[in-house]
Formats: structure tokens, C-alpha cells, sequence
């Protein structure tokens, strides 16, 4: 499903380079339930952003799918992220002035869901987190966690097959992380979707089967997930 | 330093009533080491806002010091803030189009520092956090940890002799948590700083002293932390 060669990202800032990431070449098959660590700056972020499309690596190549993605033109690029790739980012990027519901409905605009479709499947993932009476909420008036079990609502909206999660869990105590997680689980192993997920716990990581390690940019190790 | 009697928070959300807190009473002495733990949603962002004198009670008492902040005219309020608490925001709550630097020299600028006294204290404080050579990069060139550590370092640097931390270590990997912890406990030691900090992470509690836990707006159990 994904395959990277030499992915670099730099980063010229005045007189520093910053090397985000520094060939990375790995492989992720359909199916895979991996997990990503590594330190604070390690690329992580940086990899997720490449690999969903939502940057462009320095110099590499990427094919998602078989497909090059550096010779998709922007729209079908668009197409292939909104159809194929749920995406829950780090920091959540929730839009401030809109509810719950419609923050979760967001990814169905794109796909030209029908209205009633659009709120039914954007309830259902809102009651799946946990969040059951709090859709007509704002960001604002939402604790972190909540907020965060929105951005994650969101990315499973559109049924994509590859979901990207940057640090899901965060902000979240054990008890809902486990829930999480174990939604997780259902949707790779039931579902058969391909799950990326960044953590810095272990207790987390060890939910995947396959843990990929950065380091300053680099992939240090690649292995089975130690349960 | 801290008391609270019968603390209420009630937000009315159209015909919904969230009592994010629901009769608080509880003191922390003056060198405490606290940690704040319980679910998503259980009022924990809101108790630390109400004891950092951001947000105000729906009802009951806080006396700072003695003193009822309830009685306290706005100026007098901010300077009280400003001089005796840094904050840790849940959200980093960082200047975006500002220097890591700049970010950090914030709190000084309230208290009339001298420029170069500022950039001396924001330096010592960016080092000290791992952050020596990133301090002219924007919010925005920082990965989500580096962003973490200026929030935390901002909250140092006018030598309050109260920290409140709202999940500072949630986008930290361990190693660099339990540095973070370790100045901590330095902070609260040496310097008698009292800290109280909120977290999900038992590994990270274990630091404190006492934990206090929430659940739905109670403090459901306060006793001294496990180890
Ligand atoms: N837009 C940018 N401009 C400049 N440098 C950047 C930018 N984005 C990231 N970086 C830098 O690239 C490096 C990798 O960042 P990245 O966000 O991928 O790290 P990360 O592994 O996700 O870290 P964390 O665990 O703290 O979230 C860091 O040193 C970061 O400061
Ligand atoms: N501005 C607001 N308006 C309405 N409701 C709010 C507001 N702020 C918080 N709440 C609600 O109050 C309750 C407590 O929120 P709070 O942010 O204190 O929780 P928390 O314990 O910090 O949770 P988390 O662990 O998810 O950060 C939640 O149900 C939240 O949705
Ligand atoms: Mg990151
Ligand atoms: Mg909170």
C-alpha cells in the first residue's frame, strides 16, 4: 500500500538545516497494524504528513497504491486523500467555530455524502467515542480529550482503508486510550484497514504488530511489536 | 497557598447543564508536589483554570494566599497571576507567528524585566528544556513536543512559586518526560516551588507527593501517591 525510497525532508531555516527526514525507504502493506515511535523531533510527524499526502518530501519517492504520487496532479491528489486516508493529527485541527457534528461530517462534505447520510454516519462515530450529547458542542466548550476523541470521530468517517493517527491518545486517560485502541484493533482486524498509528507509549504501541522506530530522521529499527 | 470551598462550574448549553466542577473543597500548602488525575471530561482544565485565576467559579470560594480572589479588582488579579503562577496550558497556547524566544519572554514583559535580563532567562529556560538552537523558529517549524517544552519553559521563567502544568508530558517521549519531571521535582525541592500538575500517566504521577482524582466534577479520592 505504501512504499517509500529515500524519503528526505529538509528544512532550510537561515543558517540551520533541519533534517526531518533523512532516507527514509520502508514498506507498508495493506492490512498492517503499525506503530510509529521515536524522541520529540525524531520526523515522525513529518513522515505521517508525507505518506498522507498532506506534504511533499525534499527529495524521494513515495507510491501509495503502486501510484507515484509526485506525477498525480493536484485534484486527483485531493481525491485520493479524501477517498483513501483518515487522518487524526497530533495538535487536532478542529475548526473553533463549528460543532462536534459538523467538525465530524467534514471529510463527507468532499465526498458529496448526502446530508442525512452525512449526520447519521457523524453520530454514530461521535457515540462511538463516547461523545453521545455533546455533538452540538464547540471545540471551546469541549475538555482535551474530548476534542481529541473528535478529530479521531472524523478520521473514521469516510471508511478510508489507511488511517493515519499522530499520537491518538494523548490526551486521553487509560481507560478511554484502551477503547481507543481496541476500536482500533476492530477496524484492522474486521475491517481489514491498514492503521499508521505515532505513539510514545509502549502500553500503546503494543496493540500494533509492527513497531518502526525514528531517530533524528532515520528509521533505526523496523520489527515485530514486543507484546 | 491554595484553598477552595465547595467550588462549583456549571456550564448551561442550551438545555444542557455540564457541571464541569461540583463542590471542590480542598487545600494545597505552600512546597506540595500534587498531580490532578481522572477521565476526559472529569474537571480537571477546569480546577486548574479556576486556581490559576483564568476562569471564575460559578459559585463557591478560592482563597490564594489567604486572600478571597473573588474580592480581588481585575488589575490586582493579573498581577497576582503574572507574579505567582506559571502555567502549563493544556493546548501550549504559543504566539504562532512568534519566536520560541519571543514566546518565552512573554510573562517577563508583564513584570517590566530589562531586555536582556528577558532574553537571558528565556535562553537559560529553552536550554534547560533541549530547545538551545530552535529558539528564532516559529510554533510552527516545532514538532509537537519541542512546542510542549516552550509552553513549559515560558512557564519558568518569572520564578513563580506556583506551577500549575496541565498535561505537560501528553506529546513527550518517555525519556524526555521524566526530564521534565526531574526539573520538577528540582523546581519544587530545592526552590520550594509548589507544583500541582495534571496528568494520565501513573509513571508520571509517581513524581508527586499527593494525588487528588476527579471524577465527574468530585474530587473522588486525595491521599499520598503510590510509588
Ligand atoms: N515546518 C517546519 N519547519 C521547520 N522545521 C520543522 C517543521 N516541521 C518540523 N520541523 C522540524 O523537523 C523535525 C522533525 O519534526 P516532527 O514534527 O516530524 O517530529 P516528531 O517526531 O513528530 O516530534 P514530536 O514527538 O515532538 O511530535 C523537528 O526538529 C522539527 O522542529
Ligand atoms: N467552555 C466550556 N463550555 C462548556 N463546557 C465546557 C467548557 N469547558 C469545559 N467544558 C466541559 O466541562 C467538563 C470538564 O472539562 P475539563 O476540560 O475540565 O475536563 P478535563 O478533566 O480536563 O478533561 P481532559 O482530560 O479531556 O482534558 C467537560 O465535560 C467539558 O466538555
Ligand atoms: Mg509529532
Ligand atoms: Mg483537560
Amino acid at each position: 500500500l505504501i512504499e517509500t525510497n529515500e524519503l528526505k525532508k529538509i528544512y532550510l531555516l537561515g543558517e540551520n538545516e533541519v533534517r526531518a527526514l533523512d532516507n527514509v525507504s520502508l514498506k507498508i502493506n495493506t492490512g498492517e497494524f503499525v506503530a510509529v515511535m521515536g524522541p520529540s523531533g525524531s520526523g515522525k510527524s513529518t513522515f505521517m504528513n508525507v505518506i498522507g499526502c498532506l506534504d511533499e518530501p525534499t527529495s524521494g519517492r513515495y507510491l501509495l497504491d503502486g501510484i507515484d504520487v509526485s506525477k498525480m496532479e493536484r485534484d486527483a491528489l485531493a481525491q485520493i486523500r479524501n477517498k483513501k486516508i483518515g487522518f487524526v493529527f497530533q495538535g487536532f485541527n478542529l475548526l473553533p467555530r463549528t460543532s462536534a457534528l459538523e467538525n465530524v461530517e467534514v471529510p463527507m462534505l468532499y465526498n458529496n455524502t448526502p446530508p442525512r447520510q452525512r449526520k447519521d454516519r457523524a453520530m454514530w462515530a461521535l457515540k462511538a467515542l463516547g461523545l453521545e450529547g455533546r455533538e452540538h458542542h464547540h471545540p471551546s466548550q469541549l475538555s482535551g480529550g474530548q476534542q481529541q476523541r473528535v478529530a479521531i470521530a472524523r478520521a473514521l468517517v469516510n471508511d478510508a482503508p489507511l488511517i493515519l493517527a499522530d499520537e491518538p491518545t494523548g490526551n486521553l486517560d487509560t481507560k478511554t486510550s484502551v477503547e481507543i485502541m481496541e476500536l482500533f484493533v476492530r477496524l484492522n482486524e474486521e475491517n481489514k484497514i491498514t492503521i499508521v498509528l505515532v505513539t510514545h507509549e509502549t502500553d500503546i504501541a503494543s496493540f500494533s504488530q509492527r513497531t518502526i522506530r525514528f531517530l533524528d530522521g532515520h528509521v533505526i529499527s523496523d520489527k515485530a511489536t514486543k507484546r
